[in-house]
């Protein structure tokens, strides 16, 4: 999540959870964002009939199940659709509004090793309940000194839900998206983030242990071109840096979250 | 304006109306985000008392001119601040609340050639304010698929508040931000737009004379340094590829104003 726009988060979304399946673990992408990106990134057509995760939020009786699709091998999708915007304020007529994705996610049981919520670029109630539902949040986005502006309201909005809703909730760190490894600037704007990180070590926050994750994800064109073609990098460039990058992210997860 | 996130409205609010000043042009730069990035990027601190956009915006009694600061030699700024981000909520309990800003500007009477307001990643009343005060509209966006999904949408605001509020506002087009000259995906979305824009010349709205303007302003880590520094590319980097970029908008976008 990041409440900031084009970050990174449905790039990361979809080719983090690709990278998780191609390790043969059985993968959901819940698609929280009413843009649909993640959902169009995989080939979903948002106008073809079908339950979405509005229908999963707003109706009780609705199981996730009966809209979830398959993506690849391993990888599933619980899509979005525009409709998902009326959910913003609809979610706020219902009980308890910010467990609705929790409780559905949660009747899955464990049919699903890793499920990854695509957030949209906002910190309202779909945010809200995608934060309720998860274990660790990850952050993508820029390493620019404009990014850094955002990120401390960030946490602690991590913080109010965290401690609202959901007190096992932590930040595993952030993921450096559309990365350029050439620049001093960069690598200043990263030493600033990696610095705030360890201090907060010696306090009890939802990011204690969070860190810049690695490697950084570096800008590459073809991660840019798959969405238009309903596929992931793995399909689309498998050779390509953004393959390499979100592969090699993905074992570093799956090493610390297997040790967990 | 974009409703969009992270496209480049910031950067080219700041470097074009630096662009304007270098030719001479009286400019003013109206920072309407509560984000107050352009604010940033021109070296004001935000935390320092003192006037801004806010304070105009609430209170009828508050001049603009008390406001605004200098930036650069011909461009002066009218800076946010993050008590903006409630203005979103106050505006909508005062009297004609979509025309606060056009009356503000307008007791500047001619003291500006050319006013560029910077918005947030929003369609709120801060966005509506700019639309409903501007006499153009510039789309900053990247040529990517994922991007072309919102630009629908924004047009379709633009229309709604031309014939609500204000029936001269026009388009004058998108600005490619971010450009990557040498990917075919890229060309393929320009000339996606571009026909998308052909197409319009047929019938009346905002956009019927809009398309896609240049040139292109070619992705340049430079762009994203100066703003650490409060400064304008052509301050920081006057021979770097971004300030070539954004001279050439510019001048090209004076040409056809002074035409008019
Ligand atoms: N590493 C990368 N290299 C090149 N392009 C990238 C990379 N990561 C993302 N992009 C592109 O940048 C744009 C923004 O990325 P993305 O859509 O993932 O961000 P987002 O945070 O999900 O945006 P939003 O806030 O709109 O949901 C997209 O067009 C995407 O294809
Ligand atoms: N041509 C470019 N080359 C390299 N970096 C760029 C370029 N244009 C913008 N950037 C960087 O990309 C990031 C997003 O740009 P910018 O802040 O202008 O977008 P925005 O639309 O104003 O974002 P927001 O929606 O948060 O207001 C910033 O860190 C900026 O410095
Ligand atoms: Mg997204
Ligand atoms: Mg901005």
């Amino acid at each position: 999540m990041n409440q900031k726009g084009g970050v990174g988060k449905t790039t990361t979304t979809v080719n983090l959870a690709a990278a998780l399946a191609r390790a043969g673990r059985r993968t959901l992408i819940v698609d929280l964002d009413p843009q649909g990106h993640s959902s169009l990134h995989v080939g979903v057509d948002l106008n073809a009939p079908g339950r979405t995760v509005y229908d999963v939020l707003i109706d009780d009786s609705e199981p996730p199940s009966a809209a979830i699709r398959p993506a690849v091998e391993h990888l599933d999708i619980l899509p979005s659709t525009v409709d998902l915007a009326a959910a913003e304020s609809e979610l706020a007529t219902l009980p308890e509004p910010h467990r609705r994705l929790d409780r559905a996610l949660a009747s899955l049981g464990d049919r699903y090793e890793f499920i990854l919520i695509d957030c949209p670029p906002s910190l309202g109630h779909l945010t809200v309940n995608a934060l309720t539902a998860a274990r660790e949040v990850i952050i993508p986005m820029q390493a620019h000194f404009l990014a850094l502006q955002g990120v401390v309201k960030l946490l602690e909005t991590v913080r109010q839900v965290s401690q609202a809703y959901n007190p096992r909730l932590r930040v595993s760190g952030v993921v450096l998206c559309m990365h350029d490894t050439s620049s001093a600037h960069t690598r200043e704007v990263v030493a600033e983030l990696e610095s705030f990180f360890e201090q907060s070590r010696q306090a009890e926050s939802p990011w204690k242990f969070a860190r810049v994750l690695r490697p950084a994800i570096r800008r590459n064109i073809k991660l840019a071109e798959c969405p238009s073609f309903g596929q992931t990098i793995f399909q689309y460039a498998p050779q390509a840096p953004g393959a390499e990058d979100y592969a090699a992210l993905g074992a570093a997860l799956l090493k610390e979250w297997d040790a967990m």
